[in-house]
């Protein structure tokens, strides 16, 4: 049991065992931008989506780091700064932000995407 | 377990709709269950509940899509199922990171898993993270919805600390709409509530509220927010007190320099409703008792009635049985001699045959329109306004408009599954 001693637990000790690891370099930074849909798919599958097409090898790191960074409203600078870092640490939910478009998309702004369904 | 996690793939496509948009669910009805073994240890069982009853509900506030919490039907037939789990969790192939950063995912169409390394707190606390306003989110991912990178949305990625008592925005509301559509139906009754008020300088002021009932539940409407009151509809018990639980037929309130008295209708009786003291009256100032037959304090008029409203202009109450209008003078206390009238010839169609002909639900004087609308089934037909026949004096007087869906005009006026109604 996490272990808290006031009736509410509004004193609950997380075991340090259980800290998420920090995004802290550019390999973790590669990991979240895979993981969340902004470069190439991990292999694992991701919630939320039946299955998604492998990423074309010419999203670079670059390119996805800017995407990354103008949907948060950061300067797009495709490197990996302090306020990159910032948002990558936010708490936030596990499934992917976009799907990777078509290359014929890739060029409409984030968020307003249509979803690119498999036809059943 | 394991095997109620794994995607049913053949049952849960027969859900859903290919209908273009990426809508999820095709059914009215979504079941929903915490599961047994994948409580969190960090709140009460009950408040789990609670929580995800009110997540769920926010949803329906603004879809036709009811939720109900399903704790007896085999797993695999429960739509939603949500559970709380650390790192390697729930047969799940996302393991989870521990606290910080990924607080919960989604399965389409389906699961929805928490972090219980997180430190989730309820809607009351401002410290952690708030477990309403993330089960908001992934359910607004079961049901298709992707991340919105828009500031203020509920399915924006990162969790934003802190916020006061968070609503799905006007943008949430249409985005879930392009998916569901919007809520549509029949009401009872609408009607304006006016408040007179002393403002800071002791002037008098007048301010109206807009309700509309359905059943035994209602709705305040903003009108100048476009949109129900948060956390409505609600039972009509709850709001009004005395007056019929459910299934009015129809409200009038009587408003003269001297006379200030509001109806309700049900069956073949009336009660006066006190706005001070916010209760049915059981007595007036003549020493009436309450509930009366309409028969006794309206001779002539018939019951039960489809609806009623008063017109202050000319102090008649205009009501409506069948196909048939009775005009009523308040001061001489009886129907105007050349009533009943055929609905039809007093509130004339502008375009032929466009007309509701008999039976309306409501007839609906509004002061944010300045216009009266008559409601049946889910279109309104708007009257001729004096605004109107100014603009074009050909209109026939009190003519009706050709018909348009209530929807579409005032929005978001959704039922929600009867077992939240008292949330």
């Amino acid at each position: 049991e996490a272990l808290f001693h006031s009736r509410d637990r509004s004193d609950l000790e997380l075991s340090p065992l259980h800290q998420a690891r920090p995004i802290a370099d550019l390999q973790a930074a590669q990991r979240f931008l895979s993981r969340y849909g902004w470069s190439a798919v991990s292999s694992a599958r991701s919630p939320n989506l039946e299955r998604t097409t492998e990423a074309p090898a010419s999203i670079s790191l670059a390119d996805a780091m800017r995407r990354f960074q103008k949907a948060n409203a950061l300067p797009v600078s495709g490197k990996l700064d302090t306020a990159t870092l910032v948002a990558m640490n936010k708490p936030r939910c596990g499934v992917p932000d976009t799907q990777l478009p078509s290359q014929t998309t890739l060029s409409t702004p984030l968020g307003l995407q249509p979803r690119a369904r498999p036809k059943r | 377990f394991l095997q109620m996690l794994l995607p049913k793939l053949d049952r849960q496509q027969e859900d859903s709709s290919h209908s273009g948009a990426t809508r999820a669910f095709s059914r009215k009805t979504l079941t929903w269950r915490l599961v047994g073994e994948a409580y969190s240890s960090q709140l009460s069982v009950d408040e789990q509940r609670y929580i995800f009853k009110l997540a769920f509900r926010m949803w329906s506030e603004v879809i036709p899509l009811n939720f109900r919490e399903d704790l007896t039907a085999p797993g695999a037939m429960v739509n939603i199922k949500l559970g709380f789990g650390r790192g390697r969790h729930l047969g799940c192939t996302r393991v989870f990171d521990g606290s910080g950063q990924e607080f919960a995912h989604a399965w389409r169409l389906g699961d929805i898993h928490f972090d219980d390394d997180e430190h989730f707190t309820p809607p009351t606390s401002d410290t952690g993270i708030s477990l309403l306003k993330v089960a908001v989110h992934e359910i607004g991912h079961v049901l298709g919805l992707p991340h919105i990178y828009r500031t203020g949305s509920i399915m924006h990625p990162n969790y934003t600390p802190h916020e006061p008592a968070f609503e799905l925005d006007w943008s949430d509301r249409k985005a879930i709409q392009k998916l569901y559509g919007s809520c549509k139906g029949s009401f009872d009754i609408a009607f304006d509530w006016i408040r007179k008020e002393r403002n800071q300088y002791g002037e008098m002021m007048v301010r109206f509220s807009t309700y509309f009932f359905r059943n035994s539940w209602y709705w305040l409407y903003e009108n100048r927010n476009n949109r129900t009151r948060y956390g409505d509809p609600i039972q009509i018990l709850t709001g009004w007190h005395g007056i019929p639980a459910e299934n009015i037929d129809a409200f009038v309130h009587i408003w003269t320099r001297r006379r200030d008295e509001r109806y309700f209708f049900k069956g073949s009786q009336y009660w006066r409703y006190d706005g001070d003291k916010d209760q049915a009256l059981l007595e007036d100032e003549q020493g009436r008792s309450y509930p009366r037959l309409i028969s006794e304090g309206f001779p002539g008029i018939p019951s039960p009635l489809d609806t009623a409203f008063y017109d202050r202009k000319k102090q008649l109450i205009y009501f409506f049985k069948e196909s048939f209008v009775f005009a009523f003078d308040i001061n001489r206390n009886q129907v105007l001699n050349s009533y009943p009238m055929k609905l039809t010839e007093v509130f004339p169609a502008i375009t032929p045959q466009n007309h509701p002909f008999r039976n309306i639900d409501s007839a609906y004087y509004s002061y944010a329109h300045n216009s009266i609308f008559f409601f049946k089934g889910n279109a309104y037909w708007k009257v001729v306004s004096e605004k109107d026949k100014q603009q074009n004096s050909r209109l026939p007087s009190n003519g009706l408009f050709p018909k348009k869906h209530i929807s579409e005009k005032w929005f978001d006026l959704c039922d929600v599954h009867i077992s939240t109604l008292n949330m």
